[in-house]
């Protein structure tokens, strides 16, 4: 019976990197 | 076929994890690969009991992993403010930051959690401290539209003008 493993979600992103309309 | 203690605290499996720790209580601070503890798991999964364990247990809560990650940026990333909470009672650093330059109140804001911002704030959390990106908390409040976020930051400085008119 294989057990369930959750996975550490990645840290999000700190650079919205915006660019001009 | 196991699963390992950072699963369990992940997991909230309290019992297994008691169970766990008959091995060997200083097993509560070990770390992964990637050098996360079973409390770093735990705050990041929201698991409150967990995280109340192992710090009676005596786990670190200072300890960050590879990339300077902390348990208390992990629980901010998600709003979990009652383990941020918990975490700041033992006497963590609110400004720490990780690799990126990232401290939880920026994690907190960048998620859109509004109760963790103004916890970390009242907590004494830097607002000048910006990712290596170059945002700022308030940055990403408002280029997010996060409008309750960016309200509580304001808040938070004109408490802090208030308070300097003495």
């Amino acid at each position: 019976r294989r057990k369930t493993v959750v996975n550490m979600p990645p840290l999000p992103s700190l650079d919205l990197k915006l660019s001009d309309p | 076929d196991t699963l390992s203690i950072h699963q369990l605290a992940a997991q909230g499996d309290l019992n297994q994890l008691m169970k766990y720790l008959q091995q060997g209580d200083f097993l509560i601070d070990l770390q992964d690969e990637w050098g996360f503890t079973p409390l770093m798991w735990a705050a990041a999964f929201g698991e409150i009991a967990v995280v109340k364990y192992a710090l009676e247990k005596g786990a670190d809560p200072h300890i960050l992993g590879k990339e300077r990650e902390s348990a208390l940026a992990l629980a901010s990333v998600r709003g979990y403010t009652d383990i941020i909470v918990l975490l700041l009672d033992h006497g963590v650093d609110v400004n720490i930051y990780d690799w990126n330059g990232g401290t939880p109140l920026l994690y907190a804001a960048r998620g859109n959690h509004v109760k963790c911002v103004e916890t970390l704030l009242a907590k004494g959390a830097d607002l000048t401290m910006e990712a290596d990106s170059g945002y700022s908390p308030m940055d990403l409040a408002v280029a997010l539209g996060f409008k309750r976020v960016q309200q509580a930051i304001e808040n938070h400085v004109l408490k802090l003008l208030q308070s300097n008119r003495v």
